[in-house]
């Protein structure tokens, strides 16, 4: 629709103004408790290892609460929390604003990772991009096999596809093997990553795939 | 929005066509994988006890395939599948026009259970009543205890509340009764269920539940 058009145009946009800036920006997306902020949690400690914190920013998007920028602001990273009130999904000019409010250029200047967590949503966050370099999907083994069937959209426009808590797969009786088979043939061109944010499992590769693709950008 | 109040009046009138054929509506919602259809899998082995398998219709709500309603269907009850193609939720028009392919009025007639699976989305179903007389929500341990609080909106319009996957509760390190003190904090009016759709755990209340509501109805 003309909506989803137009957000489109407008995050192209964005996405100039990063690289303008020579910042690398990445946006989890996924259902709501898969797991994002733990991830970015764990990925977050691996970055601040090759970036000063305070070249690191995080926004997340929730429809109420700061609960997540919160937990994430004990990383000594900047965050910021935007409250979409109601809407199940970020969109462009939200970020623009927020960015604008941090300082706009001459802070971001200085910023070189931005990380964005949209609302938790298997649908919405999927159809409006913000202009990242890449979009990471974080789906999880207690959600159930059959997420990526019954999503083919949003898994189609993944750039990288997380499968979080496999940590939980044997005790929940859940065929790994059969989700990433199921990512891979709607979306082949996105590495699927097994995790889990909770024992560490995976982040390694993670976060190796995202600085590769940082090293290009900034 | 206008939207929203046209779907609202439109659920009134579905409504009152439901208690023009004396049949009793549920809609369960929830977040993908949050085990809505677990949950109803559970009831319907129940209520097919206290009814005829002819007597009870379940419209499933999905992005895509086929997976809820073909679940279902082996329990020998009437099954629906709606797919959205897009969209987050299911609005009046689509259920109205289902019933109306199912033949209308005199196949209904014959229903007395009518059971709505909303699309897996923790928002935007919410904002959309579908004229059902008891709309459920369903949270569960793994997605992690913020989510009432999170999501107050939701919360705050669902009638009954039922924390599923407790069987979890003590291996994922959940505290329970802080999620029911969070659901109840925020909608001091929905009683709050504990359930595994795995073990069983909590069915029969939520079954009560729901005969209760079915016999002022029916
Ligand atoms: N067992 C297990 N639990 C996990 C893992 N990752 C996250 N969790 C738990 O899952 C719950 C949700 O984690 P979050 O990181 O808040 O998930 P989220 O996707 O950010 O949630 P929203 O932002 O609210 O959509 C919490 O209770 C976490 O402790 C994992 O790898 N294994
Ligand atoms: N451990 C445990 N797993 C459960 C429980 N209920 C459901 N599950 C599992 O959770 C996953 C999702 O269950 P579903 O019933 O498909 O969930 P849903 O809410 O209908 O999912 P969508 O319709 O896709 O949004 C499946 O792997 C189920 O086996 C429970 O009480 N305990
Ligand atoms: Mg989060
Ligand atoms: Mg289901």
């Amino acid at each position: 629709k003309d909506v989803i058009k137009e957000n489109e145009r407008l995050a192209m946009k964005l996405r100039e103004f990063y690289d303008s800036l020579g910042l690398v920006a990445y946006e989890f997306l996924g259902g709501p408790g898969s797991g994002k902020t733990s991830l970015i949690e764990k990925l977050v400690e691996r970055f601040t290892s090759d970036f000063s914190p305070s070249e690191l920013l995080y926004i997340d998007g929730d429809v109420a609460t700061s609960i997540d920028s919160e937990r994430m602001s004990k990383h000594g990273i900047y965050t910021v929390q935007i409250n979409t009130g109601g809407s199940c999904h970020l969109e462009v000019p939200q970020v623009k604003k927020t960015l604008m409010k941090l300082g706009g250029r001459p802070f971001l200047e200085k910023i070189k990772v931005m990380i964005i967590e949209n609302v938790g949503n298997m649908i919405c966050p999927f159809s409006f991009p913000l202009g990242a370099h890449a979009r990471i999907m974080v789906a999880d083994v207690a959600e159930g096999e059959d997420k990526f069937i019954k999503h083919p959209l949003s898994t189609r426009v993944s750039d990288i596809i997380v499968i979080n808590k496999v940590d939980l797969a044997e005790y929940l009786g859940v065929n790994i093997d059969k989700m990433k088979s199921d990512a891979y043939e709607i979306n082949p061109r996105a590495p699927v990553y097994l995790a889990s944010a909770k024992t560490g499992y995976g982040i390694d590769e993670i976060y190796q795939s995202l600085m590769k693709l940082a090293e290009k950008v900034i």
